[in-house]
Formats: structure tokens, C-alpha cells, sequence
């Protein structure tokens, strides 16, 4: 929240958009700017009405360098955009940097997820260092179809204007804290010697010589892969890694996602009642390539390329007890499985289980 | 992966710490001569905050990751006080 708390004393607000970039088609700016509007109505009582002439509340305008307001832009990159706290005159207004190339995608700068950090600014927020919060201070892409508003700015927002009128009130995704005993996770890979933990549209990545863990936007790296990864192991061989969701699957060679995918999982011998993939790992030694679904798992021959006879097969007959498996990797010889908050380590050369730890015991908590 | 980018040569670091932390973190710079330690304490002070709000390690210094972060595109809006 800003200081002084500033907030708007009427919830029907109005904007006008002063002036359009060349760089985007104005059906698209207004788009991004009315769902960058609605990011905010969804959640609050607040409603915005554009006004074409006169006044607004929330004047919008696509300026160059110094446009005279004491805080002059600084060219391509640095700072893209900035907007005032409610008030009269200037109050409210957003001022983007024409310096910068606006997209509707990722291409570029996304003029939504932008306008909706600056509105927040227009609407009494501050900036909040949950580094998966929209009014963090960095830009991160996001791709405006899957753009959920973090419960951080939602808590913030509903903090000035209230709640919404919906019978059900919105909730929004929360950054994962690597201590959280609490954390699950959606998938596991290695990577060239480090360790990847997805979860939502986060990545945890731990460099076996850093003790801090990094927290990345799965977007940051790989634009094109989805939130909510389900699966993903490490060929290193190969160095790929193969990233899955729903029946669809992705390759990563090298950093970058290879050409041509997602491509459908059926293409590695899965039947069509596969659906999805909960987790999956290689073992280098053999050459053999463990997917888990549901209560079964099957074997792949990376060498043949193909799936081996004779599966699927129940997991508690080659696992022992680990329940459904959320999660897997190999490392250092032994497997790890994650179901819910528990992670089993087996012994792939005795067979067995040989150690249970919390989730996050990769985090040095 | 991106990695940390080169250590800045000598000459650009300050100049890019010092705008950054007048930009956003109210860093006032007077061109009075004074002491340098003054100057210097109260520019490593509003690091310090800088890189609290970041959560990245607190030591007052321009560091690779701190510029790392200095480097990246955002919002023009200060990360303390108000912006009227």
C-alpha cells in the first residue's frame, strides 16, 4: 500500500487513452488495456468506463524521454512504463515508455501485463517484493491467456476497495517459499547438474554449489512451455529434457525448446487411456525411461525408442508403498519420488526404499 | 541458462548504482564537496535497502547479482515513498 494510503473516493472510475503507439493495431491496445482493467474489476468493487475526450480519471498516454512530469523516461528497457497515485490531475495517469516495442505478445514488451502493474499504481498500490506478485517491480512475461492475479495483489487491492460483489471471491496463485514444509510439486527434473522444481508457473532451481535456491517464472527461460508442467526428466545422453502436460509433450535441446513440439505423447507408445503423465525419470546406466500414471508405471528403451512389453505394471510390485508419485528424478544413483510432502529415496540396485525425507529437504531450510 | 552478466567495467558500475538508487530508492546526491566516506556510507546504506527489498544478500555492495537486478526492465514507480 502506498504511504498516505491514496485511493480513489468514487469505485466507478473513468479512463481515456490519449494517444496510441504505432507499434500495435489500436483494436489490440484497447484490448490490453481493457483486460488490463479487468484485472483489477474482477476482484474489487471498482468499475472503469472509457471516455473518448475531456477528462478522466486514469489519462493513459504512450510518451518519449522527458514528457515533463519530473520523471523523465531512459530510452529502450530501464524503466517501460510508470503511473501516479489517485489525485486529482496527474493523479491516476500511466505514462508508457514509446521507447520501448509494445507487443500483444511476448515478442516485445506485453502492453497488458504492463498496464495492469501500472493501474495497480493508478489505484493506491505500491510495489510488493513477493517476486511473484504483479506489483513486483521487474517485468516478467506472462501470457495474458493464462494470467491469474497473485493472491498478493489481490489481498492489497481488496486492502483499499473491498471485495468484489461475486458470490464466490476470486482467489490467486501464491509464490512458492522453499521452506515451506507445506510444498508440493507439480514435476522434477536434473538439468545439466542442477535440480528443477516446478510448480505453477514458478521453477525452483537449485545449483548443487549455491545454497540459496533461485525462484524463476517457468516463462523467463522457456516462453513457450505451459504452467502446471506434470511431468519431466533429463535425457542426458541426449541433453534434452522432455517436459509434459495433459497428452501433450515438449523437448528442450541444449536451453531451448526444439521446433515442432508440444507434440501428442501417444508418439512414445502410450495408449490413447493414457491422459497424462504424474512424473517420470531416467536412469543413464540402463537406458530406461520410468513414467508414472495414476496407480501403474511404464518402462521406455531411450536406445529403441520405444515402450517395452509387458507394461504398464502396478507400482507398489517394483517400488514398494511410495503411493501415487507427483514427482521424480534420479541423482547420484538413487531415485527420488514426491507424493504430497513426502519424498521417498529408493535404491534402483537393492530395489527398496532406503530413506524418507520432508519435500523440501533440497533446500537447506 | 542467462548467466550473471560480466562484472561492469569499473567505470560504469557507480554511475548505473547511483541512478538506479536515485530512481527508486530517494538516494539524494548533493554536489557539495564532503567527505567521501559521508557520501559513500549513505549510498551503501540505500543499497542495503535496495537489496533488502530484493531479497537478495544484504552487504552494501554493488555485487553481480545486485546489478543483475539494477539491469532488469521495470516499473519506473519508486520502490519506497510515495509518487505523487
Amino acid at each position: 500500500l502506498t504511504p498516505g494510503n491514496p485511493k480513489w473516493k468514487r469505485n466507478n472510475l473513468t479512463y481515456r487513452i490519449l494517444n496510441y503507439t504505432p507499434e500495435m493495431r489500436r483494436a489490440d491496445v484497447d484490448e490490453a488495456i481493457q483486460k488490463a482493467l479487468r484485472v483489477w474489476s474482477n476482484v474489487t468493487p471498482l468499475t472503469f468506463q472509457k471516455v473518448e475526450d475531456g477528462e478522466a480519471d486514469i489519462m493513459m498516454s504512450f510518451v518519449y524521454g522527458d514528457h515533463r512530469d519530473y520523471s523523465p523516461f531512459d530510452g529502450p528497457g530501464g524503466m517501460l512504463a510508470h503511473a501516479f497515485q489517485p489525485g486529482e490531475g496527474i493523479g491516476g495517469d500511466v505514462h508508457f515508455d514509446e521507447d520501448e516495442t509494445w507487443t500483444k505478445d511476448g515478442t516485445g514488451t506485453n502492453l497488458f501485463i504492463v498496464a495492469a502493474h501500472e493501474l495497480g499504481h493508478s489505484l493506491g498500490l505500491s510495489h510488493s517484493n513477493d517476486p511473484g506478485a504483479l506489483m513486483y517491480p521487474t517485468y516478467s512475461y506472462t501470457d495474458p491467456k493464462e494470467f491469474l492475479l497473485p493472491q498478493d495483489d489481490i489481498d492489497g487491492i481488496q486492502a483499499i476497495y473491498g471485495q468484489s460483489d461475486a458470490a464466490v471471491q476470486p482467489t490467486g496463485p501464491v509464490t512458492p517459499q522453499p521452506c515451506d514444509p507445506s510444498l508440493t510439486f507439480d514435476a522434477i527434473t536434473t538439468l545439466r547438474g542442477e535440480t528443477i522444481f516446478f510448480k505453477g508457473r514458478y521453477m525452483l532451481r537449485k545449483h548443487p554449489s549455491r545454497a540459496e535456491t533461485e525462484l524463476n517464472f517457468i516463462s523467463l527461460f522457456w516462453p513457450k512451455l505451459p504452467s502446471g508442467i506434470q511431468a519431466a526428466y533429463e535425457n542426458v545422453e541426449r541433453d534434452e529434457v522432455l517436459f509434459f502436460k495433459e497428452d501433450k509433450y515438449w523437448v528442450l535441446r541444449g536451453y531451448d525448446i526444439a521446433p515442432g513440439y508440444p507434440k501428442p505423447i501417444y508418439r512414445l507408445g502410450f495408449p490413447k487411456t493414457v491422459k497424462r503423465v504424474n512424473a517420470a525419470y531416467s536412469d543413464e546406466t540402463t537406458g530406461k525411461t520410468y513414467f508414472f500414471t495414476a496407480d501403474r508405471y511404464w518402462r521406455y528403451d531411450e536406445n529403441k525408442r520405444s515402450m517395452d512389453h509387458g507394461y504398464p505394471k502396478k507400482i507398489v510390485s517394483h517400488f514398494g508403498k511410495i503411493g501415487r508419485v507427483d514427482a521424480a528424478f534420479q541423482k547420484d544413483g538413487y531415485v527420488y519420488f514426491f507424493h504430497g510432502t513426502t519424498q521417498f529415496q529408493f535404491d534402483p540396485r537393492a530395489k527398496r526404499i532406503v530413506g524418507q525425507m520432508k519435500s523440501i529437504s533440497w533446500f537447506n531450510c | 541458462f542467462p548467466v550473471a552478466p560480466e562484472a561492469e567495467d569499473e567505470r560504469k558500475t557507480p554511475k548505473l548504482v547511483e541512478s538506479y538508487l536515485q530512481n527508486f530508492y530517494d538516494l539524494q546526491i548533493d554536489h557539495q564537496p564532503r567527505l567521501r566516506s559521508t557520501g559513500e556510507n549513505h549510498l551503501s546504506a540505500k543499497l542495503k535497502e535496495m537489496q533488502e527489498f530484493f531479497g537478495l544478500q544484504v552487504n552494501g555492495k554493488p555485487d553481480l547479482d545486485t546489478l543483475e537486478m539494477m539491469q532488469k526492465p521495470r516499473c519506473g514507480v519508486p520502490d519506497i515513498g510515495q509518487y505523487a
